[in-house]
C-alpha cells in the first residue's frame, strides 16, 4: 500500500544541505503493523510527513495504494489524505479554539458525512480513548496525555487505510499507553495498515516489523521486534 | 525551598467543577532531586506551572526560596520566576521566529547579562545538549528532540536555583535520554534543586525521590525510586 523508491528531502543548499532523507527505499504491505525507529534527527518525522502526503520528498517516487502521489497536488492530493490517512502527529496539531468533540468531528465534514453521524462517531471514538467527560474541553483545558487521545480519535474517526501515528503514547502514563495501544492493535486486526514512530522498546515489540532509521538513511528495513 | 500549603486549583464550578490540584501539601529541599509521577489527567503540569509562578493557585499558600509568591503580581513575580526558575514544558514553547541561539538567549536578556557574554553562554549550552550544528536553525527547521534540547538549553542558561522540567525526555531516543539525564545529574550534584515529571520509570530511577498524583491529590509524597 506504501511504495516509496529512491525517496530524498534535502533542506538548504551547498554548505548547508542537510539530507533529512536520503535513498530511501521502502515497502509497506495492506494490514501491516510496522514501527519506525532511529535517534533523534534521523528523519522520522520527515518520513512520516511524505507517507501521509503532507509534505512533498525533494527526489524520488511513491506510490499511496498504487496512485502515484507525486503527480498530485492540492485538492486531489487533499481528497486522498483525507480518505485513505488518519494522522497522530508528534505535537497533537488540535484547533485550539474547538471543543474535543469538534476536533474530532473534523475529518468527516471533509469526507460529507452527515451531522447526525460524525456526532454520533467522533463520541464513541473520544468515549474508546478514555474521554467521555472532555467532549466540550478545549485543548488548553486538557491535559498532555487528553489532547494525544484527542488527536488519536481524530485519526480514526474516518476508518483509514493507513494510520501513521509519531510517538503517539509518548506522553501517556503506562497504563493509557497500554488502552491505547490495545486500540491501535485491534484496528490493525481489523485490516487496518499502522506505521508508528517511537523510540520506547515496549510500544515497537507490539508490533510486527520494526524499519531502523539513521542519518536519513534506512539502516535496517525489517527488523522483528525480538532483537 | 518549595514550601506548599493546602494548594487547590479549581477549574469551573458547580456541576463542571475540576479540582485539578485538591488539598497538596508539599516542601522540597534545596538540592533535592525530586520526580513527579501519576497518571494521564492526574494534575503533574498544573502542579508544575504553580510551582513556576506561571499560574496561581485557587486556594492555599505558596512560599518559593521563604517569599511569598501568592502575594506578587507582574513585574515582581517575573523577576524572581525569570531569576529563580529554569522551566522545560511538555511542548517546548519555542518562539517560532527565532533560531535556537536567540531562543537559548531570552533568558539572559531579562537577567541583564551583556551581548557578548549571553552570546558565549547560548552556544555553550546549545553543545553541551548536543546541537552545535544547528545554532541557527528555527523551532521548524528541528526535529521534535532537537526542540526540547533548545528548551533545555534555554532552561539552565541563566542558572536557576530550580529546574522544572515537564517529560523533559518524553521525545528523546535512549541515547539522548541518557545525556540528558547525565546532565541533570551534573546540575543537581553542582547543587540545583531538580523537579522533574515523568511517566518513565527509567527516568524516575535517576532521581532521589517520587511525589505521586492522583486525581489531583498528593498519593505518595516520599518514595523512593526502588519500588
Ligand atoms: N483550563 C482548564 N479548564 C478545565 N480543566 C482543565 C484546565 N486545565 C487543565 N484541566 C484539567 O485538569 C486536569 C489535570 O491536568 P494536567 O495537565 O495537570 O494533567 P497531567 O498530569 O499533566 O496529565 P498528562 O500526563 O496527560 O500531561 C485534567 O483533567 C484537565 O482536563
Ligand atoms: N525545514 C527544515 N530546514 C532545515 N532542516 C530541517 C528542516 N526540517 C527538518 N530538518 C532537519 O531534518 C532532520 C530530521 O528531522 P526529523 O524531524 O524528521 O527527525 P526525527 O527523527 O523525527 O527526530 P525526533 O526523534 O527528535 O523527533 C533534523 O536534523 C532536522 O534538523
Ligand atoms: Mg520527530
Ligand atoms: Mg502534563
Amino acid at each position: 500500500i506504501i511504495l516509496m523508491e529512491n525517496i530524498a528531502k534535502i533542506y538548504g543548499s551547498g554548505n548547508t544541505e542537510v539530507r533529512a532523507l536520503d535513498q530511501v527505499n521502502l515497502s509497506v504491505e495492506t494490514g501491516e503493523y510496522c514501527a519506525i525507529m532511529g535517534p533523534s534527527g534521523s528523519g522520522k518525522s520527515t518520513l512520516m510527513n511524505i507517507i501521509g502526503c503532507l509534505d512533498s520528498p525533494s527526489q524520488g517516487s511513491y506510490l499511496l495504494d498504487r496512485v502515484d502521489v507525486s503527480s498530485l497536488h492540492d485538492d486531489r492530493l487533499a481528497d486522498i489524505r483525507n480518505k485513505k490517512i488518519g494522522f497522530v502527529f508528534q505535537q497533537f496539531h488540535l484547533l485550539p479554539q474547538s471543543s474535543a468533540l469538534d476536533n474530532t468531528i473534523l475529518p468527516m465534514i471533509y469526507a460529507g458525512v452527515s451531522p447526525a453521524e460524525r456526532r454520533d462517531r467522533a463520541e464513541e471514538a473520544l468515549v474508546r480513548v478514555g474521554l467521555a467527560d472532555r467532549l466540550q474541553n478545549k485543548p488548553n483545558q486538557l491535559s498532555g496525555g487528553q489532547q494525544q487521545r484527542v488527536a488519536i480519535a481524530r485519526a480514526i474517526v474516518n476508518k483509514p487505510a493507513i494510520l501513521l501515528a509519531d510517538e503517539p503514547t509518548g506522553a501517556l502514563d503506562s497504563r493509557t499507553t497500554a488502552e491505547i495501544l490495545a486500540l491501535f492493535d485491534e484496528l490493525n486486526q481489523a485490516g487496518m495498515t499502522v506505521v508508528m514512530v517511537t523510540h520506547e522498546t515496549e510500544v515497537a515489540k507490539q508490533t510486527q516489523r520494526i524499519v531502523w532509521l539513521k542519518d536519513g538513511k534506512i539502516l535496517h528495513s525489517h527488523l522483528t521486534p525480538e532483537e
